[in-house]
């Protein structure tokens, strides 16, 4: 029981840090859009 | 408990000088209270992790959408750069379409973890994952802002009022591509590209200013690269031409009128006292020194 809650917990903390990541690049292809999208205006 | 160090384990009374080893025994019932806060624990866990990968099943589609999006408005733009004389209904509709999806864009959802419990199989895992690798090594990097590099520089240029060509005569040979009202400013604004276009990537705007409607508010975007007609080489702005030709595609009655103006001596001369002037008074330091030179002279003939 011990070692699956750490699996887990172990999992989490990968697929947290991997939803940051995700958010990040998220909010930098959207600035890169709307900058390109004002540009073409 | 003996202190004595020189105890004898080989004393047959030792055993009995040892301390009497306290045997905790859990009762069933503890043992199941701490089985169930485990699996509480556990389940939590579960949960959680099901809602962050859910979370993140969301970030990675919306990640593609917007790549995608991205990457279609830049092969416009491109292809919008490489079109010769392009035609204002074609190049209308998809900035429309672009605009439109802007909005959709602005639609997403921004509590993320909104999402509760939702179970991805391993191979959904792996086929995110591996999308995800995709954007994160190939499409990324792709991501430039070159579009941003182009040099931009403003001139006001001194016009008539009852002129609505929005000519600037400043050397160079220019394509009129479009013209659009914008909701600042009541009058139209042209657009140019250089007669050079596609080669040479230099493309101009001209607005009658908003707030001083005597001038010409004049935004070049790029460099040529190519020879000016007096073979002056370097900026949009720095050019001595010679003729200005106008291919108005939107005024007209819809046919193509070329117009072919004469170079006036000394216009773009004030073209660049404009340009001065107008990067000097942006200048601070400059306009703070301007200040106190002009306030000394004034002291100093109050004083005579």
């Amino acid at each position: 029981k011990d070692e699956s809650a750490s699996e887990l917990r172990e999992e989490l903390n990968r697929v947290n840090s991997e939803n940051k990541k995700l958010t990040e690049m998220l909010a930098t292809v959207c600035e890169k859009y709307y900058a390109l999208h004002s540009h073409l205006e | 408990i003996s202190l004595d160090l020189n105890t004898n384990p080989f004393d047959r009374n030792f055993p009995d000088k040892l301390p009497k080893k306290e045997v905790k025994v859990s009762t069933s019932a503890d043992l199941e209270r701490k089985w169930l806060v485990k699996d509480e624990s556990a389940s939590e866990l579960r949960e959680e992790l099901n809602r962050v990968n859910s979370e993140n099943k969301k970030l990675t589609e919306m990640l593609a959408t917007v790549c995608e999006k991205y990457y279609a408005l830049h092969s416009h733009l491109e292809k919008l750069q490489s079109r010769q004389s392009p035609e204002m209904d074609q190049t209308e509709q998809p900035t429309k379409k672009r605009k439109q999806d802007t909005d959709e864009l602005l639609g997403f959802p921004i509590g993320l973890g909104s999402g509760k419990t939702e179970n991805s199989s391993s191979n959904e895992d792996h086929h995110q994952h591996e999308q995800k690798n995709q954007l994160l090594s190939c499409k990324r990097p792709v991501v430039t802002d070159s579009f941003n590099k182009a040099k931009i520089s403003t001139v006001y240029v001194p016009a008539d009022s009852s002129d609505t060509s929005l000519t600037v005569k400043d050397g160079y040979q220019w394509r009129k591509y479009g013209q659009k009202v914008t909701r600042d400013n009541p009058s139209p604004r042209a657009y140019f590209r250089c007669s050079f276009a596609p080669s040479c990537p230099v493309k101009k705007k001209v607005q009658r200013s908003a707030e001083d409607p005597s001038l010409l508010v004049a935004t070049y975007e790029g460099t040529h690269n190519h020879l000016g007609p007096n073979a002056f080489e370097g900026d949009a702005t720095s050019q001595v031409g010679s003729s200005t030709v106008t291919l108005d595609l939107v005024n007209g009655g819809g046919g193509h009128r070329l117009a072919l103006e004469k170079n006036e001596r000394g216009t773009m001369q004030d073209v660049l006292v404009q340009q001065m002037a107008s990067s000097l008074t942006k200048d601070s330091k400059f306009t703070a020194a301007l200040a106190a030179a002009i306030s000394g002279r004034l002291l100093e003939q109050s004083r005579t």
